[in-house]
């Protein structure tokens, strides 16, 4: 403001704007981001509404000892990449950011599919969810399975399938790209037919999580 | 007094509220639409040394420490937060997906002196 001509506005306008550098720096270190994120790519409004919802309708209660607890929580919603797989698989691929010395413990993981079963389905039609290992592991390397279900006619539209306690080892570890290899068993349709992976369908996961600062009891010391 | 006004220079609250849209953050802030950056301004002549703002037991405490001790103006005194509240963030990350978070102490709601 020193710096200015001797105008009252301008000390305002100097005011105003030493705020908001201050403003975009708390918000940065409090959120633990070096720069302000560019969006990889726009998340179609309907998709974030409808996976909002789904946040709200499981929101965790923060408990009578969170104030103390050194841990802050998180709740994050990933929308899935689709990747081709083998002809009877679908891959979906999920992009995390990681800070190397975050302590991530998940309280709660559901992958959120919109499924289309045949309405005259008569034969028993399974759909089996697996964590897939590293790069290229997808076709049917080292997987994991993370839950399995069987389908019943009027089971179309969003379901949920928790994925909870498996999904601690992918956040524990240091990957940052999550693959999850969806497989239908039965003959009700291959599993492309009956996961609606398009864009206005977009698989999306729903995760809740605690995290430990690292040196947090410093900062409280 | 709790917040800043024309005919003191005494320690307060100075509100100031940031909309994401001026600084264009909005894009990647889904909620809330700003907030306020209040911070604390003013003097603590030592008659007022130790008065939080809001009750003022600790101040009793400190003033007669003062008097007590015939402290004069050598040590400071200064004007400080002493109540502040989260703020609830919705936001997209770098990769697009959406994190909700509670950053704590964030706002500041209360001033006083130390």
């Amino acid at each position: 403001a020193a710096a200015e001509p001797r105008c009252p506005s301008c000390a305002a306008g100097a005011e105003r704007r030493l705020l908001e550098e201050a403003a975009k720096r708390q918000l940065l270190e409090k959120l633990r981001l070096r720069e302000r994120p560019r969006l990889a790519h726009a998340v179609p409004r309907a998709a974030v509404a409808r996976a909002l919802r789904r946040l709200q309708a499981g929101g965790a209660r923060r408990g009578p000892d969170d104030d103390e607890e050194e841990e802050r929580g998180y709740e994050i919603i990933s929308f899935a990449e689709p990747e081709p797989t083998s002809p009877s698989g679908l891959g979906l691929r999920f992009q995390f950011s990681r800070t190397q010395d975050q302590d991530v413990h998940i309280l709660q993981a559901q992958l959120w599919l919109y499924l289309r079963v045949p309405r005259d389905l008569v034969a028993s039609l399974t759909l089996r969810i697996f964590l897939a290992g590293g790069e290229g592991d997808l076709v049917g390397g080292n997987r994991t399975l993370l839950s399995e279900r069987r389908l019943s006619a009027k089971g179309s539209g969003w379901r949920a399938f928790t994925l909870t306690p498996a999904l601690q080892s992918f956040f524990g570890g240091e990957r940052r790209t999550l693959r999850l290899e969806l497989e239908s068993r039965g003959n009700g349709g291959d599993i492309i037919a009956i996961v609606n992976a398009s864009r206005s369908h977009q698989p999306f996961l729903v995760a809740k999580a605690k995290v430990r600062e690292p040196g947090h009891h410093v900062a409280k010391r | 007094s709790l917040r800043c006004s024309q005919n003191s220079n005494l320690c307060c609250r100075k509100d100031y509220y940031v909309d994401f849209r001026d600084i264009g953050w909005n894009d990647w802030i889904i909620k809330p639409e700003g907030y306020q950056i209040n911070y604390c301004v003013g003097q603590c002549p030592l008659h007022v040394a130790g008065s939080p703002g809001m009750a003022s037991s600790f101040h009793t405490a400190v003033f007669n420490l003062v008097k007590a001790n015939n402290i004069q103006a050598s040590g400071h005194s200064c004007c400080v937060p002493t109540r502040r509240r989260p703020l609830s963030v919705l936001y997209f990350d770098r990769n697009s997906n959406i994190v909700k978070t509670d950053i704590p102490d964030m706002i500041v709601d209360a001033c006083g002196c130390s």
